[in-house]
């Protein structure tokens, strides 16, 4: 139970005394106010100049609870493309939704009307888009409004939670997503807070919902009052952290603004947790607005504690992280966010390393187990993992009763995640199609090593037993840095003076911190370090080098025998320089240093530079990685030098050959290397037989590939744009011959006869009656070309 | 194409390099209305065809679906209204 907060702040909204979530107000009852978000307030931070918006079904923006705070420009509506999310009203109160959720992050505080928001200073907004058809393009839409302006999403929703559903974002709102944390927020990335789902007692797993096991978004779940379990929630292994809610009987609820003005206990469900997170997460924007949105998971991974929440698979992973399948890194913590948030250093760029066994097909029989050993791509520095972040699996598994599988995957530390456990309801045979499922479980923990995987097939149902699952292949992709991402704080306090941002209260004193900048360390150096020690037993902590010194971010620095690719070794500073960029090999530091290019660039051999596309007359050989010259007789080559594109002058191009150009009625001869005599019916022509003409001689005409004197049988003669002489062209089906195109018809093939200068087959209809016949002539079906063979000649002949 | 239980709605995600000129010009050629760029993507437009059936348990085909052989159009899908629910 956490200390009772000395009630230092006092609202007159109505319901304020009952948001026990938030703070204690009577003695009697248990404290739970262990979210800290009212010393966070406490602190100064209630979420002023940071922008949240809910992705839902409108929100009432008249509300006297929400209009201080309502922001238009965070607000669109994609149902009714306009500029006005407010709900449609309707006698059941079908859209009370986004209203409930908009009022637990902003509500007004102080103003005599309903609840304090988590957040009460910050922007709020509205996305109205579950009131409609919701396709991909809505869903890509409302993910995208605003992506500078707007710093979080917040949506309670998504595909079905029956425990039978296996669906996410379609292509578009993947990259919606994907957009959003690379350019939303000026870079700094979108935050997109998720709510996990409630699909408990269908016995959903929120791994089959793609939206809340994504690693965009902050999946957010709920614990009832006491720490239970609430009989809506999901278990899943993308589940950062939770929040009080709802969802257990005499236990006490929840209080958010309702439709019609009004305010409601009867909000429940994860719908409760994931603005609550995204309150706190504009809480701690303030404290800090240069986060990005891997910032932000971190703080949560780190802040977040189990507390008293009751689950009966608590872990320790390898770096010391407490997690469960129901609550993530468990209990949020306002106060904890905002106070690490101001001292917070932004993490390294994030890796991204994939990895997929040898592919071949494996059975599922009871169980299979399938292992990778990885370095974290260590040979490639972009796509280095050392220290892990989100970690997923992307499976084809083929099988006749999709929820029947159980899949985990255990870590080289020894960390086991469960990625999916049985789902009762879901009898699909459909499988899982490249189905990615994600776990945060391993975060802090290190890539390298062997990874396992495994299946369990259990049959809730009799099945044949014949017809077995299959493993056609998985991937493993592991997200993370390559260096850890939390450095020690004195060297962040002594170098990182930009990302530190005093609270509006006053900075606080750190003292265990400046305890640890006194410790000595006594004990063996890295074999790089050189004569002056170190201060710690790794090769970032010498003080001088043997070799070369090597940067490998602002702050971190550590000691090599070699310069990695993309750096040269300046030997007079015995330092590892970064070569321009695009070079992987260099002797300096200027774009014309390049001994060699990283991968999609080529060496320009002329300038020693590294180019994405090659010059004319060279081509980009992928070979050599440079840009090699092409066939002295090529203006342009791909690929080869002998496979030309374009020639140079006095040549023309036969097939991929540049070869000397011919005079009229000669072609060159690839063979015998000279012009030779085309036949006597072509103008020009590319080889010496009469199919090989291009163009035809004088007195000739040219029917399909040939020169002729006079069209064939079943050709008619006339002028072509373009050519000097004139054309055959076939004429019309089933003509012999005839005046020209369309219905000219003047003799008809064997089996056809001339019916008003067509070509009508001879063949009678039997039910060719009068009254048919009628419906045929007034359809004028005999003048439509689709349906000319139909009875006309019988209906013709019978008048 | 077969329904699966989906439902077809008369919305398309046109992805068509050249800009939003080029974009009308197809929309035009086909008897769609192009609604604009969706939300941030560049190159994706959303198209609308008022003489399709709004919500179908069918892909139909028709002149409007040509457009998936334009060489102007890179990618083109028909959207399917896919169940969302509150939490």
């Amino acid at each position: 139970h956490a200390p009772r907060n000395q009630d230092l702040i006092h609202f007159n909204d109505p319901k304020w005394s009952n948001m026990w979530y938030i703070h204690c107000n009577n003695k009697s009852s248990r404290c739970r106010s262990e979210m800290n978000i009212l010393p966070a307030w406490q602190r100064g931070y209630t979420g002023k100049d940071v922008v949240v918006t809910i992705l839902d079904d409108g929100i009432e923006r008249n509300h006297p609870d929400l209009a201080q705070n309502y922001d238009q420009l965070a607000s669109y509506d994609v149902n009714g493309n306009d500029h006005d999310p407010t709900p449609r009203y309707d006698s059941r109160n079908e859209n009370i939704h986004g209203t409930r959720c908009a009022g637990e992050v902003a509500a007004a505080a102080n103003n005599s009307h309903c609840i304090v928001g988590v957040a009460y200073n910050a922007h709020i907004g509205g996305i109205r888009m579950l009131d409609g058809d919701v396709t991909d393009i809505v869903e890509a839409k409302s993910l995208g409004v605003q992506p500078d302006y707007i710093d979080i999403y917040s949506a309670s929703w998504g595909p079905r939670d029956d425990g039978k559903t296996v669906d996410g974002p379609g292509p578009l709102t993947k990259q919606a997503f994907e957009q959003g944390i690379k350019k939303g927020r000026k870079g700094l990335g979108s935050i997109f807070v998720w709510a996990s789902g409630n699909g408990g007692r269908q016995g959903d797993h929120c791994s089959c919902d793609g939206y809340t096991n994504s690693i965009y978004t902050i999946s957010i779940s709920s614990t009832t009052e006491n720490g239970n379990k609430p009989w809506y929630l999901e278990v899943c292994s993308s589940i950062i952290a939770t929040t009080y809610s709802s969802g257990e009987f005499k236990e006490r609820k929840i209080m958010t603004t309702d439709l019609r003005q009004c305010c409601t206990e009867g909000h429940t469900g994860t719908s409760v947790s994931a603005p609550i997170v995204a309150g706190i997460i504009a809480l701690t924007l303030e404290a800090n607005l240069l986060l990005t949105w891997r910032d932000v998971q971190h703080l949560l991974v780190n802040t977040s504690r189990p507390l008293h929440l009751k689950a009966d698979d608590w872990k320790t992973n390898a770096a010391g992280h407490r997690v469960s399948h129901l609550y993530g890194f468990g209990l949020v913590d306002a106060e904890a966010m905002v106070l690490e948030a101001r001292k917070w250093r932004t993490v390294p760029p994030q890796h991204t390393c994939s990895q997929m066994p040898e592919r071949h097909t494996r059975y599922i029989s009871r169980s299979l187990n399938s292992s990778i050993t990885t370095s974290g791509c260590s040979e490639d520095p972009e796509q280095h993992v050392d220290y892990l972040e989100h970690v997923v699996v992307k499976v084809l598994i083929v099988h006749p009763r999709r929820g029947d599988l159980e899949i985990n995957l255990i870590s080289p530390s020894g960390t086991r995640s469960q990625l999916l456990a049985k789902r009762l309801f879901d009898s699909s045979s459909e499988g899982f199609r490249n189905w990615e499922f994600m776990t945060i479980h391993f975060w802090g923990e290190r890539a390298e090593g062997l990874w396992s995987l495994e299946i369990t097939d259990s049959p809730s149902r009799p099945r044949r037993p014949e017809v077995l699952g299959k493993l056609k292949e998985w991937t493993l992709i592991l997200h993370g840095t390559s260096q850890n991402p939390y450095q020690p704080y004195s060297t962040q306090h002594h170098h990182s003076s930009l990302l530190e941002t005093p609270g509006p209260d006053e900075v606080l004193e750190e003292p265990e911190l400046q305890d640890e900048e006194k410790e000595e360390y006594n004990g063996p150096c890295h074999s790089e370090c050189g004569d002056q020690g170190c201060d710690g037993p790794d090769a970032d902590h010498c003080l001088n080098c043997i070799h070369f010194s090597l940067s490998r971010s602002k702050n971190d620095r550590a000691c090599v025998s070699h310069c990695p690719l993309g750096h040269y070794e300046d030997t007079v500073s015995r330092r590892c320089r970064r070569c321009h960029k695009g070079c992987e090999k260099c002797v300096g530091r200027s774009a014309g240093d390049c001994l060699s290019c990283r991968r999609g660039l080529y060496l320009n051999t002329l300038s020693s530079s590294c180019i994405d596309t090659c010059p004319p007359g060279y081509f980009a050989d992928n070979y050599q990685k440079q840009c090699s010259k092409c066939h002295d007789t090529c203006r342009r080559c791909l690929r080869y030098a002998d496979r030309c594109s374009a020639c140079n002058e006095g040549y023309s191009l036969a097939g991929v050959t540049c070869v000397p150009e011919c005079t009229n009625g000669t072609f060159f001869h690839l063979e015998e290397m000279m012009c030779k005599p085309c036949h006597s019916s072509c103008r020009t022509c590319t080889g010496p037989s009469e199919e090989k003409c291009i163009q035809c001689a004088e007195g000739y005409l040219q029917q399909e590939w040939r020169c002729v004197q006079t069209c064939s049988p079943g050709y008619y003669s006339e002028e072509a744009a373009g050519v000097p002489n004139n054309m055959c062209h076939r004429c019309e089906q089933n003509c012999l011959s005839c005046g020209g195109p369309g219905t000219t018809c003047t003799k008809c093939k064997d089996g056809y006869s001339l019916v008003s200068r067509t070509c009508i087959a001879n063949a009678s209809c039997n039910n060719a009656d009068e009254m048919f016949c009628d419906m045929v002539k007034s359809n004028r079906l005999c003048e439509k070309k689709l349906y000319r063979q139909f009875c006309c000649r019988t209906c013709m002949m019978n008048g | 194409a077969t329904g699966h239980g989906h439902v077809y709605t008369n919305h398309w995600a046109v992805r068509i390099t050249g800009g939003a000129e080029q974009a009308d010009k197809v929309a035009a050629k086909y008897g769609y209305r192009n609604l604009g760029q969706i939300g941030s993507l560049e190159d994706h437009y959303h198209f609308y065809h008022s003489r399709v059936v709004r919500r179908a348990t069918f892909s139909l085909k028709g002149p409007h679906s040509f457009i998936h052989m334009d060489p102007m159009v890179d990618w083109a899908q028909q959207q399917v209204a896919k169940p969302r629910v509150k939490r």
